[in-house]
């Protein structure tokens, strides 16, 4: 039953690199382990490793231990630094991520608050068909303003703010969509 | 297993006893701004025994609790119930259902019960935990959070896969 | 020619609380000088006034003098902190200090990268009501994914990636906005 | 006063010779994730000397100059120059027009022109102030930054309010 942290990195850093073939189509995603570094502010690039630091011990062993290290190459584009991606491009690889570690150990359900906001009509129709094509492994509680998140419901909940200042929420199932709005 | 339903009353804007009740599949959550679905979400963390004030946005842990409004009194507590139907097993326990219940007092003490039993939250962390929703509960994404996968330390992202190991 | 912070300072409390009358209306905005306190988070509350920080000089005159906190009461809802506000929310509530601080002092140009994001569809047309009834007198660059804020454009630009990984733009009018998409 | 055209080259994906003219009223710039539509803005803040590379997402200055694709050799320089109509003459200069220009090389130096004579960043800063565009430069909201204005510190919106003045 108990799996070790390398096991489901593996599996994991497979799932994410064919999350990224997903969404970025003609892209790449690396996941990698370096050691841990605690000058290191999450972004990463070939300079952190460049700079070990001796205040922590290091190896996979340690306390802490090796840090996980995301990289993306958008299609057509030279692999930099995360942090220059757009907002769009960094939610994607966020989702790919997200996807990655649930394939590799699904969790039994996902809440999702508005995370395809800065995704645009392409991007969004992937970041969909992700959410249709698990729908029978793992439950998703999905919050959302696009109505393309909407059609692909099975069940609706509209929350609205009362008249004395509370919430209520609606309960519909996708064939009262229409009323829903 | 899944969230099959999840309770609220006093809770942030869901001031009167709320009941949401889930499938399996895809359930879309809409409305206007402020209307009350990150609450939601809140909810779901703060259950699960959530200890960071601002991870749902307060500054201390009794901001959850509904303040008044226009048309209501404030009210002296907050309590969320979350059911997940456990058919597959998924959790370590025997029952075909479990029940997870947080409730806070305007003095600051937080309860919690497990299938109507007083438990620590260390119990409750324990069950989520079984299920892979860690620490980090990474399975729970905030409204502008997404970008933290990509941004966060090495350091965190490994946090989630151990918790998922 | 030269102002002092206190008429800056009231010119954009007056045009800020007008702001949240087109923004939220039936709601409340109020901008406030409070003492510095370098233990503040920043989040506007009455907690923060009530511990005051002996560390640093206090009054207008001082060195950073006193800070300026907002405060947004919601239509129907008692007035909390700025914290717990909704994602649209924020974002109204920024805006309607964006436009306060520029009817106190225009700058000849704002460029606007997806602000309107988390709005609805009600909010987003405040939101583009408050564009149009101000662009004779600033000029505004509007970074959007929303149908809705291209509709108001005088003129539109398409950024594409071209094949070989670098950016192109092309510039229409709106008479062209079909063509553009 | 107005900006009337944004120029760049060899500026984040703007690798080739890029020419935007804008009008007064409102432009509005569309496109797929990752075209290119915030490296436009991040190029206005940066041509009005922004010193802090988190800023426009870097984490060098030098992250600015295109650093080649699938199809291109990266680039030696970045230059971009911001033209301003000042027929009203909002800007304190005798110009009708006002062109500020910034170059970067690989080695780092950065380069400031105001309408073509060598000057420093104190000039751009300068001219820039004069219009209201101080230090936090408040009129360019980056993506995803909108939330700053109410999650700030007071003394932050109290210096946007002291540029203003
Ligand atoms: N303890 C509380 N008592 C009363 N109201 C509260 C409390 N905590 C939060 N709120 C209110 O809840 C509202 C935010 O709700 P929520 O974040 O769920 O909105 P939302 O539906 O997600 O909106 P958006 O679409 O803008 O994200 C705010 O108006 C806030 O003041
Ligand atoms: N120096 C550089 N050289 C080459 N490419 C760069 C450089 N700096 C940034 N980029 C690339 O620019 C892209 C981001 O562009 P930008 O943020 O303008 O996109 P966008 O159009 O705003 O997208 P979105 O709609 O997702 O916000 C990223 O793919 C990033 O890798
Ligand atoms: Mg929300
Ligand atoms: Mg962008």
């Amino acid at each position: 039953i108990e799996t070790t942290f390398a096991e489901v990195f593996e599996a994991t850093r497979g799932h994410f690199e064919d999350m990224v073939q997903v969404l970025f189509p003609g892209g790449k995603g690396v996941l990698r382990l370096v050691e841990p570094d605690p000058d290191e502010a999450g972004v990463a690039s070939e300079a952190d490793d460049e700079e070990p630091s001796d205040e922590e011990p290091r190896g996979p062993g340690s306390r802490g231990g090796a840090g996980i290290v995301l990289e993306i190459k958008p299609p057509r584009k030279a692999p930099r630094s995360m942090s220059l991606l757009s907002g769009g491009e960094k939610a994607l690889a966020a989702i790919a991520f997200l996807f990655g570690l649930f394939l590799a150990r699904p969790c039994p359900f996902y809440v999702l608050d508005e995370v395809e906001a800065a995704l645009d009509d392409l991007n969004l129709g992937r970041f969909l068909s992700l959410v249709r094509r698990y729908q029978d492994r793992t439950q998703f509680i999905v919050i959302t303003h696009q109505r393309r998140t909407m059609e692909i419901a099975d069940r609706l909940y509209g929350v609205a703010m009362d008249a004395d200042g509370t919430s209520r929420v609606l309960s519909r199932r996708l064939t009262s969509l229409q009323e829903a709005e | 297993a899944f969230l099959s339903a999840i309770r609220m009353k006093g809770f942030k804007t869901f001031a009167r006893s709320t009941e949401l009740l889930f499938e399996r599949g895809v359930s879309v959550i809409i409305g206007p701004n402020g209307s009350g679905k990150s609450n939601i979400s809140d909810a779901v963390l703060w259950a699960l025994g959530e200890q960071s004030p601002t991870s749902i946005r307060g500054r201390t842990m009794q901001d959850v609790i509904f303040s008044g409004s226009d048309g209501q009194r404030s009210a002296a507590v907050a309590e969320v119930t979350l059911l997940f139907d456990n058919s597959s097993g998924v959790f370590p326990m025997e029952y075909g259902e479990i029940e997870i219940t947080r409730r806070v007092a305007r003095d600051g003490a937080s309860e919690y019960r497990i299938n109507g039993a007083a438990s620590r939250l260390l119990d409750v962390q324990d069950l989520a935990a079984a299920v892979g929703l860690g620490r980090e509960m990474h399975s729970v994404i905030s409204q502008g959070k997404v970008d933290e996968l990509v941004n966060s330390t090495p350091a965190t992202r490994r946090a989630l896969v151990e918790d998922a190991a």
